[in-house]
């Protein structure tokens, strides 16, 4: 109703800067820390993938679906994020407790023989991350200073 | 007559909040949870 | 920048290589403390430390140096494909990320824990520093000018500063207003080429949960809503000629995004700033004020405004005032107007200043005649007296109520003394103010439909109908009080709707009425 208003100079500097700044937008991962193992690499899929996460993908619920495999892919290759701390909580419910030295997750897979104050001592179940497979452990300590 | 607002990619019936997966004004996709810097405990960073 | 000691520049890039080197090795220890413990140590040596003004320097010189490094990166890699952009990102952020580390321990460090003054003052001197480089390389390089280096510094030491630690929570609210005050002196009409950055940074899930969420007493708003003003305020001329170009499209449509996040978040936010948005988007801009004015308090169960006999006085909320956190009564001026209209809505004296009206709101600004700002706070502001008026006789607003006042001979003249465009613009004031049930939407409700029925001329009944028409055929939201007020304007049988010819005046246009029609009813 009110009609065009012709533009000022100061206008036209502001279009043309807004113009050239365009061509070069922020990427989300610039407000991202630096994912050194799985950097965003945006690459065009058939549409008859799936698009977008599931619904309800960031909570506890679905990751607790997740195989123990993903799980630990998740919590190892998705470091400093909230998948990797959902990861870490989905394990644990699943009786999992990490490893603060070995930086490896333990499961018992008996009562411990031994339990004291400081340790207890059995036969575990552990995910050996650098040969990438779960592997019984007998007769091992865990040292309750180890546990997260 | 505008923009259809929903297609700009927000579930505005979310009974969450929008903002803690707000990923950008450009992006017409929420964060994953593989998105968001979380302050982790420190042990886990096993890198 | 030209008295830089001699030897500094060397100094500086030597220290702030052999920093990003110990940041990124193994030893660096936990959050870099152990390679920032050593590398203090060596600040001290070469004198860094020694004063304010060869902090300042250093800070400045390393400040220049990462952008440099970063022209460099992306100038080896133009018309790269995109995973190659990855790399060039990688390859800038190795340093950007140590050199904002080193910023952050700086910060946390200096001065003793109780001492947040020196703590604070080095953050916005920092700030200041890289907002200093920013714009000077922005004159400089014009149209090759790049965000990225500036928008990781930024973002990066914001989220650094917000992590969970005892210390930083001590100084979170220092550290936002620092943030606020550097990103409103690098608000997009003052940097546009970093406008798109600017947005993504305001709109960052970090930033705005800490602003609108985490902040308590909603400290952060009045300074959020500032940022957003800013951002309004340089849309302003390319929305109002409604020719956008691609770039400003982009902007536009991702400042939408932004407010539908506030909307679906913050509604209580939109709700207090509504009057400031109002004042500084663009009359045309139908759609985005349309979702502005939708907002309504969370706790709020809005009836369905297509309610047969819908009952709007008899509302609980409807007699309560809106919070408007914005002091409109300021922006009338010059101070003997505002006497003057004092006076006038006291005794109706001086009878002259009804008659003057007209050119007190007239404005020299070149391309509007009129002085939307003072019109907007005139309109809610003889609103709010008339409405304080009206309950100091203990009644409510009525179409019987509101008649025979000072105030009304102010709107009445104002709808009948004004041109077409003057009038557009009073008609605006008074429906962005219909918006969630509260006294002001009630009261600028019964006023429209007044101005509406007691009209000496079909134009005016026009313009009223065009207002609010112009505001329903946009998509959606759409505000709670124009809907009741449009359905009653229809409905009523006093008004006489259907009658009038400029109802008729075309079939598609009858059509458009017929349609609004249905889907009112």
């Amino acid at each position: 109703p009110l009609g065009p208003v012709p533009l000022s100079r100061e206008n036209f500097y502001q279009l043309q800067m807004l113009e050239a700044a365009y061509h070069h937008l922020p990427h989300p991962s610039d407000s991202e820390r630096q994912r050194s193992f799985l950097p965003r690499n945006p690459c065009p899929t058939p549409s008859y993938y799936p698009q977008l996460p599931p619904p309800s993908a960031d909570s506890v619920e679905f990751f607790q679906r997740l195989s123990t495999e993903t799980l630990f892919f998740i919590f190892y290759y998705m470091e400093g994020t909230k998948a990797q701390y959902l990861a870490a909580k989905a394990l644990k419910k699943q009786s999992w407790r990490f490893h603060t030295r070995y930086m490896m997750w333990f499961q018992r897979h008996e009562e411990p023989k031994t339990i004291t104050e400081d340790y207890e001592q059995g036969t575990y179940i552990y995910f050996d991350y650098e040969k990438w497979c779960q592997r019984k452990k007998e007769g091992f300590t865990f040292e309750y200073r180890y546990l997260e | 007559p505008g923009i259809d607002l929903t297609t700009l990619g927000l579930n505005l019936n979310s009974p969450e909040n929008l903002y803690s997966t707000f990923q950008s004004p450009w992006v017409d996709l929420p964060c994953r949870p593989q998105d968001i810097d979380y302050h982790v405990p420190t042990e886990y960073l096993t890198n | 920048i030209d008295g830089d000691p001699p030897g500094l520049h060397e100094k500086a890039e030597y220290l702030l290589r052999e920093w990003v080197n110990m940041y990124h090795s193994p030893a660096a220890g936990r959050d870099s403390t152990k390679a920032f413990t050593a590398f203090v140590q060596q600040m001290h040596q070469q004198g860094i430390l020694k004063n304010d003004d060869v902090i300042t320097r250093f800070f400045r010189l390393c400040s220049e140096m990462c952008v440099d490094l970063c022209y460099r990166a992306m100038g080896e890699a133009t018309g790269t494909p995109p995973t190659n952009q990855a790399l060039i990102r990688a390859k800038c952020f190795y340093t950007l990320d140590a050199f904002v580390r080193l910023i952050a321990l700086l910060i946390k460090h200096s001065g003793d824990n109780a001492n947040t003054v020196t703590k604070i003052n080095l953050l916005n001197k920092v700030l200041g520093i890289v907002a200093g480089v920013l714009l000077q390389d922005h004159i400089v390089r014009m149209t090759e000018f790049q965000q990225l280096p500036y928008h990781r510094i930024f973002i990066m030491l914001f989220i650094e500063l917000n992590a969970p630690e005892h210390i930083l929570e001590n100084i979170n609210y220092q550290v936002l207003t620092a943030f606020c005050n550097t990103f409103h002196v690098l608000r997009p009409a003052k940097s546009p080429g970093f406008s798109y950055a600017w947005l993504e940074f305001i709109s960052h899930r970090v930033f705005i949960g800490r602003m609108l969420a985490l902040t308590p007493q909603q400290k952060g708003w009045g300074m959020y809503a500032q940022l957003l003003i800013d951002l309004f305020k340089f849309l302003a001329p390319f929305l109002r000629n409604a020719d956008l170009t691609k770039p400003t499209q982009m902007l536009y449509k991702g400042t939408l995004r932004v407010l539908l996040v506030l909307l679906h978040d913050f509604p209580e936010f939109l709700c207090d700033y509504h009057y400031g948005f109002c004042d500084v988007i663009p009359p045309n801009c139908v759609q985005m004020r349309n979702l502005i004015l939708s907002a309504f308090p969370r706790n709020m169960r809005l009836p369905d405004p297509f309610t047969p006999n819908l009952k709007v006085d008899m509302l609980t909320d409807i007699s309560l005032p809106p919070r408007i956190l914005i002091n409109f009564a300021s922006k009338i001026q010059p101070a003997q107007f505002k006497k003057d209209l004092d006076s006038y809505l006291k005794s109706r004296s001086p009878v002259t200043f009804v008659s003057d009206l007209r050119s007190y709101l007239q404005s020299s600004e070149p391309g509007t005649r009129y002085n939307i700002q003072l019109m907007n706070a005139l309109v809610l502001y003889v609103g709010t007296q008339a409405i304080q008026f009206i309950h100091s006789k203990s009644l409510t607003p009525s179409m019987s109520t509101i008649a025979h006042s000072a105030h009304m001979d102010i709107f009445q003249n104002l709808a009948v003394a004004l041109d077409t465009e003057g009038r557009y613009l009073f008609l605006t004031a008074i429906a962005n103010q219909l918006r969630y049930p509260n006294s002001h939407t009630h009261y600028f409700s019964c006023t429209l439909l007044y101005l509406f029925a007691e009209a000496n001329t079909e134009a005016i009944q026009e313009q009223i109908t065009r207002v609010l028409l112009e505001r329903l055929i946009v998509n959606r939201p759409h505000p709670w009080g124009l809907l009741i007020t449009f359905i009653e304007l229809i409905k009523n049988p006093q008004f006489k709707f259907w009658n009038h010819e400029f109802v008729h005046c075309a079939p598609e246009i009858e059509k458009l009425f017929e349609s609004v029609a249905r889907s009112c009813m």
